[in-house]
């Protein structure tokens, strides 16, 4: 931030410092055109990064506010904790984001691209209802476009329902790998539930041990 | 086959072979990955008693049992690469050996000088000695400046004296230290001629090699039951004026001559390499263990049925309750999500590998600031998400038959080792600040 901030151009994944620099000057939030599509997964990458740009920026000043307390440079850095936290969370978002977009772009099979694409815009949508905040803090979005994101959000739902096994397939863990009686590649759940409850060491005996010991002597003694 | 699921499978809009191949990183490695798996569950000596029935004493007996196995099944197969190695080992939860193999022989191969190799490294590999990595300490752990763990040179003798000289510079926690290690790489502050030049790995000897005994002046054992990870022996080490010799010090970059004069490594930035390859394999395990939990609770939802949408009518399989929908899919995305980033950092760490070899380090503090970051980012929610997968399953999701517990119980740790996550989100935001 300080290096973009000085006017050095930055390289790799944080050059995008340099450019939001530019598009955060401070003018009015109204006057600022909301970048936001809700259906265009190459807007909201670019949502989230100018978010993380913010959220970066305004740790920064967070900093630059301690200083001028006449803290030290560490104590204003621990005062800012919170803020960078939330910052380095807003960055690893925003390359979680991009590099699942770029994905998309290796995908040649028209089914598995359709789908995967509709997975990645549920992905991005939900990082934006869930930090809805910092974009609305930023203007990156507007109230009436949160709920065209929920609506948005519910319609993936529903068009990946179909999908849903086949998507959980594809990761083809095999049965003894999973180990799991609920997530058999079968379905057939209970009746594996009920054998492998048999198996349960307190069963190896019809009566177990502590009734001769404790129960029986206390009923004698009631 | 449930009719439920059958029927799932057949409304599939894509063909769930490709994006297999697409997950693996081609037809391939699908066809290797099969192969090495068929290997694993078709092989009797890997089949034990449900881990689920036995007792910590008996898991942590079945899984050196099955360590011991995999490495003569690995030497048997002449299976090497360490991305076979992976899909080998990934029916063992965690084993006892495991730092032996992930650590103790990588940090031989970067670190030990030639002459070191020549006496180490075949032993090692041998399981002549049985090695473990021994960092964090009980009052310290990401800070690594704080570690207090001595190695004092004492050149009328060529040899350096260690020392844990607090209670809270006992070692602690690394795996495999308990009750199987009979050496310890040990991370300790090298003093010599009157002076601290900060951390150095030394390997000690724990145990006689043929009586397993700790050696003199070596406290080890294990730290007893933790929240998972049972299988393991993660131990505490404490050293009471142990002395190594001289060529214990791994000296490939920094060194020690023998009048005691120290001599520096040509670049402070060659550990942060081992970092990012570290912290790129946990971004990858966090879309694994994602992906296990959510292939369960989705699997789960379709056979389920309960209660009723439109009265009257036959319970609906929960998965057709948005809110069902909505607890679940945002996580199969995320899994998605973390797998692919997961295929990005292991393909840079292996460019940057190279670029390291020929001496060029501009990416690496971009990369070790990144991989820092995504560890935290996509352990935390990875760790959250398995969670709700639990909760998604209902009551069942609490029977360890769903293996819902163990995954989250073993994936958890993944938030504090290797860097807690609050720590390695600052080492980002400095990156951040500073860029």
């Amino acid at each position: 931030y300080r290096q973009a901030s000085a006017g050095h151009q930055l390289s790799g994944i944080v050059s995008y410092l340099n450019e939001s620099e530019r598009r955060l000057q401070p003018q009015s939030v109204s006057s600022r055109p909301t970048v936001v599509n809700v259906n265009d997964l190459a807007s909201l990458v670019d949502a989230y990064k100018l978010r993380a740009a913010k959220l970066v920026e305004m740790a920064a000043k967070s900093i630059q506010q301690e200083l001028q307390k006449r803290v030290s440079q560490e104590d204003a850095w621990n005062n800012s904790a919170i803020d960078l936290v939330r910052a380095s969370d807003a960055h690893c978002h925003y390359v979680v984001v991009k590099l699942f977009a770029a994905k998309l772009g290796e995908i040649g099979d028209t089914g598995v691209h359709s789908v995967l694409s509709t997975l990645a815009l549920l992905y991005a949508l939900q990082g934006i209802q869930q930090h809805s905040g910092d974009f609305l803090q930023t203007g990156l979005l507007s109230v009436p476009q949160l709920s065209q994101v929920s609506q948005r959000l519910k319609d993936l739902l529903a068009q990946l329902r179909p999908n849903a096994v086949g998507l959980v397939d594809a990761f083809d863990y095999r049965d003894e790998m999973l180990n799991s009686v609920l997530g058999r590649y079968d379905g057939n759940v209970y009746e594996h539930m009920f054998e492998w409850a048999r198996r349960s060491p307190l069963n190896k005996t019809e009566v177990h041990e502590s009734y001769h010991k404790y129960l029986k002597p206390l009923q004698a003694k009631l | 086959m449930n009719p439920d699921i059958t029927r799932e499978r057949e409304n599939a809009t894509f063909d769930v072979e490709k994006l297999t191949h697409i997950l693996d990183g081609g037809i391939e490695k699908t066809k290797r990955r099969r192969e090495i798996e068929s290997l694993v569950i078709s092989d009797p000596d890997f089949q034990s008693e449900d881990l689920n029935f036995l007792s910590r004493s008996e898991r942590y007996d079945a899984a050196v049992k099955k360590s011991a196995h995999m490495i003569l099944k690995l030497r048997e197969y002449g299976i090497s690469d360490p991305e076979e190695i992976y899909y080998y080992s990934l029916h063992m939860i965690n084993t006892p050996l495991d730092l032996h193999l992930g650590m103790f022989l990588p940090t031989l191969l970067n670190q030990a000088s030639p002459e070191q190799m020549e006496t180490f490294f075949i032993p090692a590999w041998n399981l002549e000695i049985i090695g473990t990595y021994a960092q964090t300490e009980m009052g310290h752990g990401t800070h690594l400046r704080g570690l207090e763990t001595t190695a004092t040179y004492d050149p009328a003798t060529q040899e350096f004296v260690m020392n844990s000289p607090t209670i809270t510079s006992i070692k602690w926690w690394p795996g495999g230290l308990g009750k199987t290690s009979n050496h310890a790489i040990v991370l300790a502050q090298l003093h010599t001629q009157g002076k601290c030049h900060g951390l150095q790995a030394f390997i000690v000897p724990l145990r006689s090699m043929n009586t397993h005994i700790p050696l003199p002046g070596v406290v080890v054992g294990d730290i007893g039951p933790k929240f998972g990870f049972d299988e393991v022996d993660n131990g505490y080490l404490k050293l009471e004026n142990v002395r190594i010799p001289r060529d214990h010090m791994l000296m490939k970059y920094a060194k020690v001559e023998a009048d005691g004069t120290y001599v520096k490594p040509p670049s402070a930035k060659l550990t942060y390499g081992t970092m990012v390859f570290i912290r790129s394999m946990i971004v990858g395990e966090a879309g694994h263990a994602l992906a296990k939990s959510c292939t369960i609770a989705i699997r789960y939802s379709s056979v389920r049925h309960q209660s009723e949408i439109r009265p009257g009518e036959p319970e609906p399989q929960i998965m057709d309750y948005q809110t069902q929908q909505y607890k679940l899919f945002p996580l199969l995305a995320t899994a998605y999500a973390y797998k692919f980033v997961g295929q990005y950092m292991n393909q840079v760490y292996h460019r940057i590998t190279g670029d390291i070899s020929q001496g060029d380090f501009s990416e690496l503090p971009e990369l070790h600031a990144l991989s820092a970051g995504l560890k935290a980012f996509t352990t935390w929610t990875a760790s959250a998400g398995i969670e709700v997968c639990r909760m998604a399953c209902g009551g069942h999701g609490y029977s360890r038959c769903s293996a819902l517990p163990d995954i989250y119980v073993n994936f958890v740790p993944t938030c504090t080792y290797e860097g807690e996550n609050t720590v390695m989100m600052l080492q980002t935001a400095r990156f951040l600040i500073k860029s």
